[in-house]
């Protein structure tokens, strides 16, 4: 399986929107 | 920065390391106060921001646990968790991890609330499991060192465990992967394991979770560990963010309306956040769909259709994603990608990085660069692209990752058989 760790994720907002389904992400979050 | 060609990064060097002091966020900087979130601050472990822990574990110490997180991940994908030594031999050096131990070792931690009156705890969070548990006394069998004080369940007024009758007992399984138990007095035991031998077993239970001062959660289940193992540092115990319905997401869906997001921050002397609701935040937002990776419900999984390295899609046959599937975990610290994504990626980053000098291997990461010399270097930009078009350029710190000056490594490596 592709795994996309938690280096890759640095900065980025990681919005997890379960009931809609769908994840966001946003520039500059940190 | 963006160098004039926009499809290069400039990357200062100083930025890839952690600085000796904390360099903590405003906490209000990412709020939107009209609507109803609860924001915690999220500190890596092993970082100046962190809560002492004993020692940081070298890269390679670090790569060996990640890898053995894979493995698990891996497993559950094949279907049946196998002991660690049928998987295939990692390229990550072998380092005898003491007390078993796959929590991961990219820890990023928030601070939270318990019982009446709260008690702080310091919990690893975690999008690749469920079930939120700490450390309990009396620790019937086993706790191993926290730097938190092991929250006492008898001093707290709000506490209660689950009955084996109770259907929050039944529901459990799902959530662990295993059985509940059932002790003598009736009460719910849960059992968890994370691979390679690290887990926690104790009473399922009922109690006040404190987010922030103002965001408290009423009969929170959670798991009280009696005989918890593992290399789990300082951390008290991990908070599950998983699709589980024992998870924090689901067990607070009316109140947040299960969204949560984080952001973890550029190095470990930085702070980020984790934030319940719907907060604003970061620029516009772009949105891909969660979909079930290869069956495993609980799993965030996404649908990546390629990836960019200096502005131009690398070529990767549509079919290596869809055949391996992808999703997204805080928990794991590198990428890994399907053994023809990487060897494309590799090759595309390789071209854009003639001008450096290279350095030797750093454990799993295959690619590095002696930067010793450099203030500033400029690097591919690398995207993830996925279905329905959205693009993701990485910032700097999520394509390179600097074990020294001198050995800067592209930060993702390969998968060995395409079927994990």
């Amino acid at each position: 399986i592709a795994i996309i760790g938690n280096v890759q994720q640095k900065t980025l907002q990681v919005v997890y929107d379960v009931g809609g389904g769908k994840i966001g992400f946003g520039y500059n979050g940190c | 920065k963006i160098s004039p060609d926009s499809h290069h990064l400039t990357v200062e060097l100083a930025g890839l390391f952690p600085s000796a002091s904390c360099t903590r966020r405003s906490p209000q900087a990412h709020i939107s106060s009209q609507r109803e979130q609860s924001s915690l601050e999220v500190i890596h472990r092993h970082g100046p921001c962190g809560v002492g822990d004993s020692k940081s574990p070298t890269a390679a110490e670090m790569f060996v646990q990640d890898q053995a997180r894979v493995d698990f991940i891996n497993s559950k994908f094949s279907g049946k968790f196998k002991a660690m030594d049928s998987l295939r031999p990692s390229k990550a050096t072998k380092i005898p991890a003491k007390s078993g131990a796959t929590i991961g070792s990219g820890n990023y931690i928030v601070n939270v609330g318990l019982g009446t009156p709260k008690k702080y705890l310091s919990l690893i969070f975690d999008t690749g499991s469920d079930l939120t548990w700490t450390q309990c006394e009396p620790c019937a069998r086993y706790c191993y060192d926290q730097k938190d004080p092991v929250f006492a369940p008898s001093q707290s007024t709000t506490y209660s465990n689950i009955t084996c009758s109770s259907p929050d007992c039944a529901q459990l399984e799902s959530g662990t992967g295993n059985q509940p138990g059932c002790s003598a007095a009736k009460s719910c035991i849960y059992g968890i394991q994370y691979g390679d031998q690290s887990f926690s077993v104790g009473y399922f239970a009922k109690e006040t979770l404190t987010l922030t001062s103002t965001d408290v959660i009423d009969n929170f289940l959670f798991g009280c560990g009696q005989n918890n193992r593992g290399l789990f540092g300082s951390a008290a115990g991990l908070i599950g963010l998983g699709q589980d319905k024992i998870s924090i997401v689901k067990q607070t869906a009316q109140k947040y309306g299960q969204i949560f997001s984080y952001c973890l921050p550029k190095t470990s002397s930085s702070t980020g956040y984790l934030t319940f609701g719907s907060g604003g935040g970061g620029g516009a937002l772009k949105y891909t769909p969660i979909i079930e990776a290869h069956g495993v419900a609980n799993f965030y999984g996404l649908n990546i259709v390629g990836m960019k390295v200096g502005g131009t899609q690398i070529p990767i046959s549509p079919s290596v994603f869809s055949t391996s599937g992808a999703i997204i975990d805080s928990g794991t610290v590198i990428t890994r990608l399907p053994p023809d994504a990487y060897s494309a990626l590799k090759s595309a980053f390789q071209k854009g990085m003639v001008r450096y000098p290279k350095a030797p291997e750093l454990s799993i990461l295959d690619t590095c660069y002696d930067l010793s010399k450099y203030a500033a270097v400029s690097i591919p930009k690398v995207s993830f692209l996925f279905k329905g078009g959205t693009e993701i350029d990485l910032d700097g710190t999520g394509i390179l990752y600097g074990a020294s000056t001198d050995q800067v490594c592209l930060a993702f490596a390969g998968n060995r058989d395409p079927s994990t």
